[in-house]
């Protein structure tokens, strides 16, 4: 059988290439939507890890504290934009 | 589920709601109709009903909007962030918006509806095969007078079910020239145009004139979006893909996945890539305006997000065709609202001398016909570009199909309907874009369904009102704050209901009775107006309440038509026959749509 030709990959102009980090990611998504109370979570990852586990009980997910690909994908996913949490 | 704090609600049962705007993705009567259903779901396990109004005063302000819209709660741009909703309450509370960088459908890719053709209307299917080549929006292969049509099944080669794609060689909307297609080439400011363009406008929208010189004869009308070619994001958004486009040297005659590792389809929007690079997102399979409408509905009405993954009202988008309303999603509705009284059974009263009939007659309601129409298609695209096209797509809408688009659908089966008028001497029974009629003479049997859009090509979905002017034979065709008036193929409209001397008071037109010398009775809520065919204006002064004239029939009532000399008010599924001797009017008859006009077992 032909051998699979490797898929050339271009580089789109005008496409955001800087994408965020996961941590810049969650960050930003915990504060969007209520989890966390500020925009920028302390260093030692206690606080993201409390975050990441509020999230991740509001919405049945599995409850690791991690930042793992279940929660990453669901932080990606489409949704509405009223938080889960507060006001 | 979850309430906000304080379990915000509304304090009353007859919530409005107002359609601030629209997005271009979907036709607006699809857009309507998505709306509707989506309150309905609410309303069917709750006191709560939903009114359309068409101003700021309603409880529930819907819009669209992109990034930054007015709230100080911007949108980001496509996929991310879908919609937002406030509590109950007033000014902003209770609004529901939507990001319009998004793309709306029904959950399962563009809707785009098509005119003329031989599929009655239905939607274009994406992707579909023509002469062995897959296609993912409307093309000209096929034609040579440029006309862009699409297949309305997977496969044109085998169905060759067509139509004709929304185009502004088909029609253009608004503007000031009744929906006319554009004349190209135009002139516009000394200028030649041959195609649409935005030229002149600060609003972004295409527009084109409807004759040749634009700066002598001032009419033009906006071109329809093409849905199945705008591209999204990249470094063109709103342009066009250009097919064929060259790509890595490569020719492209639809989108494709190549060069990229998201999976995301895309295409140029020049004809070569690999020297202009200029390219978007193609449309994919869209969010579904029906179900992110109905979660946002949720909020509006003082739900919260819940944490059950298969409800409603959980935060993330998921697309299904099973009913929404999950049990968590009705325990938390009816625990602000309680539960959706059930209808006490309500017997017509009647006030006739007439007998009441002891069970409706067996006379049974004839299926459609099943023998499939033997001819072809008479318009439309035929073989090869070199074969050329055989009949011009102007061929104008054809006479009643013969054959129903389903033969499921059963007239006994519709609950409400939209409408009902007699045309040509005929009933006609409107619903949801479909109708019946019955037959002529005895037995009444009752033909259809038939598409609305194969014979009236240009009018909505959801009607409000028709009538059939006994003079002129021109029929007028009520939805919302608009009117269409058809004299055979040709139509005018949509017209405002102003242009008729309707004030916004008047939301919608709920029934007419024709009457002598070219008059007619147009009734919106619990009062009428006379109008007069000639001026197609009516008589701000004669505005009657409805009681006064017609005492004995219902309050609210959702259609009023004229039948055989004899006016029906229609509540629910019931209706007040009025006969008029004498100037006197008087109720002589209450019966059921279904089983005393339709004669469903």
């Amino acid at each position: 059988a032909p051998r699979r030709r490797q898929p050339t990959v271009v580089v789109f102009p005008g496409e955001p290439q800087t994408s965020l980090t996961n941590r810049q990611l969650a960050e930003e998504y915990l504060y969007r939507y209520g989890y966390t109370p500020g925009a920028e979570l302390s260093e030692d990852g206690q606080s993201l890890q409390r975050a990441l586990l509020r999230f991740q009980r509001r919405l049945s997910l599995p409850e690791t504290g991690e930042l793992d690909s279940t929660t990453l994908n669901a932080m990606r996913a489409p949704r509405c934009g009223v938080p889960d949490v507060g006001g | 589920f979850q309430t906000f704090e304080g379990d915000l609600k509304w304090h009353h049962h007859n919530i409005t709601y107002w359609i601030q705007n629209y997005s271009e993705d979907l036709p607006r009567d699809v857009i309507d109709d998505a709306f509707a259903r989506a309150f309905a779901l609410w309303s069917a396990v709750t006191p709560l009903t939903f009114t359309r109004v068409y101003g700021p005063e309603a409880d529930i302000v819907i819009q669209f909007g992109v990034r930054e819209h007015g709230d100080g709660y911007p949108f980001d741009g496509k996929n991310g962030l879908l919609a937002h909703a406030f509590p109950p309450g007033a000014g902003i509370q209770g609004d529901a918006h939507f990001d319009d960088e998004e793309l709306w459908s029904l959950g399962k890719g563009v809707v785009i509806p098509t005119y003329f053709g031989n599929a009655k209307g239905a939607a274009c299917h994406f992707p579909f095969t023509f002469q062995g080549r897959s296609y993912s929006a409307c093309t000209t292969d096929g034609r040579s007078d440029d006309m862009l049509w699409c297949s309305t099944t997977a496969d044109y080669d085998t169905d060759r079910q067509f139509g004709f794609c929304p185009s502004e060689r088909l029609y253009t909307q608004d503007g000031n020239a009744d929906g006319k297609p554009c004349v190209f080439p135009f002139t516009f400011q000394g200028r030649t145009y041959s195609a649409c363009t935005s030229d002149g406008r600060s609003d972004g929208y295409r527009w084109c004139a409807t004759t040749a010189n634009y700066d002598q004869d001032k009419l033009y009308g906006f071109c329809p979006s093409r849905v199945d070619a705008t591209v999204t994001g990249g470094n063109a958004a709103g342009e066009l893909c250009v097919f064929p486009f060259t790509f890595l040297g490569k020719e492209y005659s639809a989108c494709t996945r190549e060069g990229r590792n998201d999976g995301h389809l895309w295409c140029a929007t020049t004809s070569n890539f690999d020297k202009d690079k200029k390219w978007g997102f193609c449309p994919d399979q869209g969010y579904s305006l029906y179900l992110v409408a109905a979660h946002e509905f949720g909020h509006a009405l003082g739900l919260d997000h819940t944490s059950v993954p298969e409800a409603l009202m959980y935060p993330m988008y998921r697309f299904t065709e099973e009913h929404p309303l999950h049990r968590d999603d009705v325990q938390g509705i009816q625990h602000l609202y309680g539960p959706r009284p059930e209808p006490e059974p309500r017997p017509p009263t009647t006030t006739t001398t007439e007998p009441q009939p002891t069970a409706p007659p067996t006379v049974c309601v004839t299926g459609p016909p099943t023998a499939r129409p033997s001819e072809g298609p008479t318009t439309g695209p035929t073989g090869p570009p070199a074969a050329g096209p055989t009949g011009p797509p102007t061929a104008g809408p054809s006479a009643a199909p013969t054959e129903s688009p389903d033969p499921a659908e059963d007239v006994c089966n519709v609950d409400i309907f939209d409408a009902i008028a007699q045309i040509g001497n005929r009933l006609h029974f409107f619903k949801a874009g479909k109708y019946w009629r019955l037959s002529e003479g005895g037995g009444r049997r009752v033909q259809g369904p038939f598409l609305v859009k194969s014979t009236w090509p240009a009018l909505p979905r959801k009607l409000d009102s028709v009538f059939e002017d006994p003079l002129t034979k021109k029929i007028f065709f009520f939805s919302g704050r608009q009117v269409w008036v058809y004299t055979g193929a040709s139509v005018l409209g949509p017209r405002r209901l102003d242009k008729l001397g309707l004030g916004p008071e008047v939301a919608q037109v709920t029934g007419a009775l024709p009457r002598p010398e070219g008059k007619v009775l147009l009734f919106s809520g619990q009062s009428f107006w006379r109008f007069d065919v000639k001026t197609q204006k009516v008589d701000p002064q004669s505005v009657t309440p409805v009681d006064q004239t017609f005492p004995g029939v219902p309050i609210s009532t959702h259609d009023i038509f004229q039948y055989q000399e004899k006016a029906y008010f229609c509540q629910d599924n019931f209706y007040w026959r009025v006969s008029s001797r004498n100037e006197v009017n008087q109720v002589d008859y209450v019966g059921y749509v279904t089983f005393d006009l339709l004669k469903c077992p």
